[in-house]
């Protein structure tokens, strides 16, 4: 397409349609708009992150990412989604244009290129990153549980041929260091959300240990008010509550780790299906998920807005 | 690249906690490469696994033995790929 009015949001693109997508977006919204490489993966590819900005300097951010797990396709095709709205509801919104007068956003919309690559080139049920495990001849580690918080407890394996395996040490892949070196150097981020799919589920910290996070009961009501505005669209229904009491224990995981560096408003969504396709969400429901989840994601960034800490 | 004709993905409800171990258990038997798309959480919610073609009838058989009740979510995974794969091609032929 030449241009991002003609991107196709409702079919899933592959790695570098994606990539040209965004350098349009940035392209068309020089003032709004920046690309920012934060790293680079194992094979090499950049790690892209937009900047949603309308001016300031190091302004309280709200950070996005989606494809942590590559297979999850609905997520990045949600992230292109979301970056077109922003752009296209900025000036426009109210509520979002308030954000962005005072608040950055970034978006990581490929988190794991070479696991999405691979997806679309040879095995599309991969998740892990692909870097090779010495000794062993799998590869990959579960970019959602090498975070060093909790890292290598239960809710994880040592196995580099589990789909959990939590990598030789706490980020020690790229894909996940460069964000804990981004997040650590900007220092002055106040959300995080991580989007999985699927599962229908809004989930917040802690996954490793039983301990209640101490804004247990702000996350929570948070997470029933952004949950009910996702459903007021098309009805979806989705559980909500700690990542340990909803689903499992879990060791490792991206929202604990930045709970614990102060983000308090960290969330990890699931989002759509139910248990008819699984990960392979048909296309039509692509846009239906997109459009939902960014009144969930709404909530929260007003919210966030709303109280400043 | 990697096909998956014949797997199927199960999706399994377990009615109590002695099932759900059971499930767990299922999950550490390497040799049989399930995948776990939806994982073990409470006897409440469903557990989602794929089974490659030739472990199929053990996990079944293994299901069935327990009285651990299952449906077959999706009944051959190869298929709902390739019609996958067939509208990405269709929509980027369309788009050129």
């Amino acid at each position: 397409p030449r241009n991002t009015d003609s991107f196709d949001f409702s079919r899933y693109h592959t790695i570098s349609e994606i990539y040209s997508f965004q350098d349009m977006l940035v392209a068309e919204n020089p003032n709004l708009v920046s690309k920012i490489v934060i790293g680079s993966s194992y094979e090499g590819r950049p790690l892209n992150v937009l900047k949603f900005s309308t001016g300031g300097t190091n302004r309280p951010a709200i950070w996005i990412d989606t494809g942590i797990h590559s297979r999850e396709w609905v997520t990045q095709a949600s992230g292109t989604w979301f970056a077109k709205k922003i752009v296209t509801d900025y000036g426009r919104d109210p509520a979002l244009t308030a954000i962005l007068n005072k608040m950055d956003i970034f978006l990581e919309i490929v988190t794991n290129p070479d696991g999405f690559a691979y997806t679309h080139s040879s095995n599309r049920m991969w998740r892990k990153t692909r870097k090779p495990n010495p000794g062993s001849s799998c590869a990959g580690v579960d970019p959602n549980r090498n975070w060093d918080s909790g890292f290598g407890g239960p809710g994880a394996s040592s196995n580099p041929c589990s789909e959990t395996y939590r990598g030789p040490r706490a980020h020690s892949e790229s894909e996940v260091k460069s964000i804990v070196d981004f997040v650590k150097s900007h220092g002055n981020f106040k959300a995080f959300i991580s989007i999985h799919s699927y599962s229908q589920m809004l989930l917040y910290p802690f996954g490793y240990t039983k301990t209640p996070a101490k804004d247990q009961a702000e996350l929570h009501n948070l997470a029933q008010r952004a949950i009910t505005d996702l459903a007021s669209l098309y009805g979806t229904r989705y559980r909500y509550g700690s990542i340990i009491n909803t689903i499992y224990q879990a060791s490792g995981g991206t929202i604990d780790w930045t709970y614990e560096q102060g983000i308090k408003y960290s969330y990890t969504f699931e989002l759509r299906d139910t248990g008819r396709y699984g990960f392979i969400l048909p296309a039509n429901q692509i846009i239906p998920t997109a459009q939902e989840t960014w009144l969930a994601l709404m909530a929260i960034m007003n919210h966030t807005y709303n109280n400043p800490y | 690249k990697v096909t998956f004709e014949g797997h199927q993905v199960l999706r399994i409800l377990p009615k109590d906690e002695a099932q759900l171990s059971l499930i767990k258990n299922l999950e550490e038997m390497i040799e049989f490469q399930v995948d776990i798309w939806m994982g073990v959480t409470d006897v409440s919610n469903p557990v989602d696994v794929r089974v490659p073609f030739q472990s199929l009838q053990f996990v079944k058989i293994y299901l069935e033995a327990q009285n651990i009740d299952y449906t077959i979510m999706i009944e051959d995974l190869q298929v709902v790929l390739d019609e996958e794969q067939e509208e990405m091609e269709a929509a980027a032929r369309l788009a050129q």
